[in-house]
Parts: structure tokens; sequence; C-alpha cells
């Protein structure tokens, strides 16, 4: 995959911020921050030197645009492709550097979902100069987007890139290439731009300080979505990747991932995957919403009534893989659905379940990837296997604790459905019961 | 999947990273199997993907991936431009 590389003739390079996101919380000395440091990544190592400038005649013009932005690479909303850069060469546009405005550009911040500016910035500027992609899995050159890189002040390129760079422009006169670059990271920053600390006030955190406490809470919905698991409460959400770890102990808001439910809705009631076309589809009230992937389809919301004319709101929807059919809950009765008919079964709603051992009403309930079913109603949850109709024995276990990655500590809270208790900060948590002759141990959970 | 059945999204990800060439304009919008199958072998052997040439499930996940608009094989765009 290597291909003619281009590089600058020149090793003097100057950058300006021309147009900045439009609704981003990160401001605007924050922004040019991140590209100082993200360029400074790669001046470290290598003879070129980058200084920000005014006006328009900036080697390279970093922008923030939306969608079609007359260069050819048209961006695509949020996800998808995020940015691009222009190779060096004698064209106009070569080292600008555009970032996709409609992505949630964050820095510093656990929220997975955003889009950390820092580590995109540095990938687009090794475009900028001359570096294409690669498919190294450590490289920074890698082209999908792979999640934070850590601290901008102490980030030290892969060495695959770096010799990739040096082999265009040379080492750096005050770098071995043999050895690691501790020096480089001495040198006195007094001058470099500040970035904001990570504090508690830090904006990923204050827009969730009135979001629910995953560790005592009751769940609106459970879904099984591309082999993931989901946890929504109120506007939120938690996700669990396929090894069943959280992504994020911060809640990710609903709207900001799933686009297309009406902006006052503050909660769903049940979700599911569609087994036909993996369509996710969202139940509130009498009405649902089918999404591809995270974007609603057009011309949703339905009336329930689609579904069946005695259907008026969901609890729980699940597809079972043993039949090959989507079952509806609510209020202790069930309906069975055939997604390739598009209609109910007959004979339904019904009131006994196939399955023994679970309550006659539910939150919500999903198929995991082990194949066993599971039921979710309060604070816990049932198991039934594949190859079983009954609940497993020694069920119903703590959902906190099973899948929210709680102790049993952290479910201190006396109000059971407090979705409006603040978030706790899970780092450093007091363990009580490790706790005693004066002394406090503090444990983190993850 | 038979070829006319393969979403034109995935037709349209594939040609805009560099792993399928636009459809022949002699032929149309005819796309066989075969280049296909090859422009998926190469997005999962330069994604570190098991070499299937089939849209499974880890192929459509990191299609879904956030990622950045250049595309992965330079030559192949570069014969596109010279076309």
């Amino acid at each position: 995959y290597t291909q003619t590389a281009t590089k600058w003739n020149k090793r003097n390079l100057s950058w300006r911020v021309r147009t900045f996101p439009k609704d981003s919380h990160l401001g605007h000395d924050t922004i040019r921050a991140l590209m100082f440091y993200a360029l400074k990544v790669w001046s470290d190592i290598t003879p070129l030197n980058f200084h920000e400038v005014r006006g328009d005649n900036a080697d390279i013009q970093i922008d923030f645009s939306r969608a079609d932005h007359h260069d050819g690479y048209p961006f695509d909303g949020p996800g998808g492709t995020v940015a691009h850069a222009f190779f060096p060469g004698d064209q106009h546009t070569a080292g600008d550097t555009h970032f996709d405005d409609d992505e949630y550009w964050t820095f510093r911040s656990a929220d997975t979902h955003g889009m950390d500016l820092f580590a995109v910035a540095v990938h687009e500027f090794g475009h900028a100069i001359g570096l294409s992609h690669i498919s190294t899995a450590e490289s920074i050159m890698r082209p999908y987007f792979q999640g934070p890189v850590g601290d901008p002040l102490k980030y030290d390129l892969p060495y695959e890139d770096k010799v990739r760079i040096w082999q265009l422009y040379g080492v750096r006169e005050s770098v071995s290439p043999t050895r690691a670059l501790a020096g480089a990271k001495d040198v006195n920053t007094a001058e470099y731009p500040a970035l904001p600390a990570l504090s508690a006030n830090h904006s990923s955190i204050q827009q969730r300080r009135d979001g629910p406490d995953r560790c005592n809470t009751l769940f609106d919905a459970v879904a099984q979505i591309r082999g993931e698991a989901f946890f929504f409460k109120g506007k939120y959400f938690w996700r669990l990747n396929r090894s069943k770890h959280l992504v994020s102990f911060q809640p990710a808001q609903i709207h900001r991932f799933w686009r297309g439910l009406p902006p006052n809705m503050d909660s769903v009631d049940a979700v599911y995957e569609r087994a036909t076309d993996h369509k996710i589809v969202f139940f509130k009230g009498s009405r649902y919403w089918v999404f591809k992937d995270n974007n609603v389809e057009e011309g949703y919301p339905r009336p329930l009534t689609d579904f069946s004319p005695s259907l008026e709101s969901v609890d729980a929807a699940f597809y079972w893989v043993h039949d090959s059919k989507t079952y509806l809950f609510k209020d202790g009765l069930h309906w069975r659905f055939d997604e390739n008919s598009r209609r109910m079964d007959l004979g339904y709603p019904k009131e006994t379940t196939p399955w023994k051992g679970i309550p006659s009403s539910f939150d919500d309930a999903m198929r995991w990837l082990d194949g066993a079913i599971y039921f979710f109603k309060g604070k816990d949850y049932w198991k039934v296997t594949e190859s079983s109709l009954e609940a497993v024995p020694g069920y119903p276990q703590s959902t906190a604790r099973d899948w929210l990655a709680c102790s049993e500590m952290q479910s201190d809270s006396s109000d059971m459905d407090n979705s409006k208790s603040k978030v706790q900060s899970r780092q450093g948590h007091h363990d009580l019961s490790r706790s005693g002759n004066g002394y406090e141990v503090c444990s983190c959970s993850a | 999947e038979e070829p006319n059945q393969t979403p034109e999204v995935i037709k349209d990800w594939l040609a805009k990273f560099g792993y399928l060439p636009p459809p022949d304009p002699v032929t149309g919008q005819l796309q066989t199997q075969e280049p296909l199958t090859k422009a998926v072998k190469a997005m999962q052997r330069f994604s570190g993907l098991e070499e299937t040439g089939i849209l499974d499930e880890a192929t459509l996940t990191l299609m879904k991936t956030p990622r950045c608009s250049l595309p992965d094989l330079l030559e192949l765009g570069k014969v596109r431009r010279k076309r």
C-alpha cells in the first residue's frame, strides 16, 4: 500500500484556524491550542516548523465545515467521515485540513461518543505533511477513529509513524531516532498555549449533572443492538461492548446519538433490533420509530396499531431466535409478531409466556451474545438459557452489579428511581466496607 | 450476497475509500461479484480483519466506524483520475 510520497519543499509552514465550529462547547482558544499541539507532535521529531498566522495565505488552512463544502470531499453529518486533509503539493488547497462541524468534538472527555479533536488533528496533520493511511493497528495514520490518545502535552507518536515521517523529512537535530523522546517533553512549556485542565466542571460532566445514577436506577429499556447492550434511562443511555464492558461510566444522551427522535422526548419505553433488516425500533407511548443505524427513517413515528389494534403501548420488546419472532409485552400480556409477514400471530395477546420463573411483567428483555434471554425488572434481572424455557436457579440478580459495573456499596441511595440523582464520581469512590479505625480506603471500580 | 443485492451504500463506501473502481461507463452500473469480493477482501486485509470477502458483521461494523475521508488505497484513485 505504498504510494509516491508528496512532501513540502520548505520547512517553515504557516497555519491558521480559518473557521471554528458553530455550536461547539470547545472555545476558540482551546481549538487553537489543540491545533498547536497536534502540529507540534510532528515538528518535535522532524525539522518542520509550524507557526500560526493571520490572513488567508497560511499553508495549512483549518476549517470546520458541514456537508458539501466544495472540495470534493463532502461531509456526511455525525459519524461516517469526520475530517480530511490535503497532501502537500502545488495546488492551493495543499495542506488544508477540514473537520466535520456536525461531529461532537471533544477534548479530555470521557464521552466515547464524541470525537477527540486532538487525536483526529494529529492524524489529519499527518496527511497535511505527506503521510497516507496505513493499516498498522498502532499507527495514528490508521483511517478509523480509535478514540482519544491521551494528554496532548505528553503524546508520543507510535514508532511506525515516526519512521514514516523521518523518511520524508529526516530527523530533527535534537532527536535521536533510537532513543526515547524524553528530552523533547521536558522543555519549558511556558510559551505554549494553555489547555483547560480536566476538572470537575468539565463540560462533558456538566451536561450530565442531572443525569441518572447507573448504580441506582430503574431502566426504561434494555436492548442488544449490533452485539452491544444498551441500557436506557430517561434522556440517557449506557452502552456495553461485546465483552460486556461499559464503554463509559458517563451516560450518553439519547438525542445526541439517535438522531431524529422528538427533542422533547424524555424517555423511551422499549427498544429492539429487527432481525430481518437490522433496523432498530424505538417505542414510546402509542408511537414507534424505526432507525437505520442511528438515523430515524423517513415517515416515522408511526402508530402502534401497525403492529396490532390492541397494542396501546409497550413495556418490553425483543427478538427470540428460537422461533424467529418478535415478542412485545405490556402489563402481563404479550404479543408475538412475525417480522417477515409484518403481522401479529393469531391468538395473541396471551397472558402466559413460554418462559417460567420470570415476573409476569417486566421493564424490558433482550437476547445476549451467550444465547440467553435476560429479563429486567426493577433493579434485578433473570436469565433464561437458550436450551431452557425456565429461569436459571439463583436468579434474580443485581442488574447494576452484573451489567453496569457497580459494587454493592455503590448502590447506596435510598431512592429506587432516582433519575435526578447527581452523577457520582467513580474514581476514588469511598469503599465503606473497608473503612475502619479512622482510615478510609478508596477503590476504583474499573 | 449476489452483486445486485449488495447495497449501494456498501459499493459507495468501497469506491470512496479506494477499494473499488467506479462502474465502467460502457456497461453502466453492472458490477460483477468478483471485483466486489476482491474489494471487500482488500478492505479486510487493510483493516486487519479476516480476509473472507464476505460482508460479515465485523466488516460492516468497521465500515460504520467514524473515519477520515481520504481513501486508503490511493493508487486506485490515481487510475480513476486518469480516466
